[in-house]
């Protein structure tokens, strides 16, 4: 038991590695790719695309661009329903989204 | 005794750790493609229509969403110099990050429910590394990691 | 007091920390609207 428990324990921590390695490749990647200028200029959506993850009928869709580093904070429930947001670094920008 | 018990311990912590990572791991590869996918289909897009859409009909990424009840009464009070919001709201609501919208939308190929066409893993696939395609068929068949051994076939 | 703070306008990443988000405030919204209907009922009268 003792053995395979070792051997086990060798495998894992070669796979736990591997995964390691893998996702700061990923991280890397998935940052170079939104950062790229050419993708910036394609990364959107439609207000179609909003009215299509969200029903208009139903729901009111509200859109937030805000600049990096912005804090976002929402307070207890049990207290009120509270968004609270605080940019250090531009203004941020709040959009309805229409219903049509 | 107390070895192996030590042993069996330290062997637990790791495939929970391994699991997280491999969770991890998963999220950003969706994140990739999801993204990938956007741009390829507004690229089609503005190829298709000869030109981008009118500038207030899109919204570029990042952003975040939240949405609420119509019926739900929202105060706003904003600082002159739009650095600071505040909303509060009579009814509950959500937040999404732009992601989330993008995997509602459909970008991410249904992978992250485990549902996913042949088709569409073919072209998922195509989105990532060759090196992480397994982590890709692993997600399209909703596999769980244990019955795929310590890590995708692939890799 | 604010129970959750995030940092928002990077791309990517915040997932996790909105599913918190949303977890608290619809559970905050069913303790209000349970709340609410006690406070509706007439408390039971008491027995001599």
């Amino acid at each position: 038991d003792h053995q395979v428990l070792v051997k086990d324990n060798s495998d894992l921590k070669e796979a736990e590695k591997q995964l390691d390695d893998l996702i700061q490749m990923s991280t890397i990647q998935l940052k170079l790719l939104t950062e790229d200028s050419e993708n910036q200029h394609f990364a959107y959506v439609s207000c179609q695309d909003l009215r299509s993850v969200m029903d208009p009928k139903q729901q009111m869709l509200m859109v937030m661009k805000a600049p990096p580093e912005t804090q976002l904070q929402v307070s207890d429930p049990a207290e009120a329903f509270q968004i609270k947001l605080k940019s250090t670094r531009g203004a941020i920008d709040v959009f309805l989204c229409p219903e049509d | 005794a107390q070895e192996c018990q030590n042993l069996e311990m330290e062997k637990q912590r790791r495939m929970e750790r391994i699991k997280q990572k491999r969770a991890q791991l998963q999220e950003l590869l969706l994140q990739q493609i999801a993204f990938k996918n956007l741009v390829q289909r507004n690229q089609q897009n503005e190829q298709q229509n000869q030109g981008a859409p009118a500038l207030n009909s899109t919204i570029k990424l990042p952003f975040i969403i939240v949405n609420t009840s119509k019926r739900t009464v929202i105060d706003c009070s904003i600082s002159s110099d739009k650095f600071e919001y505040l909303f509060n709201f009579d009814n509950a609501f959500e937040i999404h990050d732009d992601i989330e919208v993008l995997k509602r939308m459909g970008m991410s190929f249904g992978l992250e429910s485990g549902k996913c066409s042949p088709e569409d893993l073919r072209l998922a696939k195509s989105l990532v590394p060759k090196a992480l395609e397994g982590y890709i068929t692993d997600m399209s068949t909703g596999s769980s990691w244990v019955n795929q051994g310590l890590l995708c076939n692939s890799a | 007091r604010s129970r959750i703070l995030v940092s928002i306008g990077e791309s990517f990443g915040t997932s996790e920390k909105f599913q918190k988000i949303n977890q608290m405030v619809s559970s905050g919204d069913r303790l209000l609207k349970r709340g609410s209907e006690v406070s509706n009922h007439p408390k039971p009268l008491k027995r001599l």
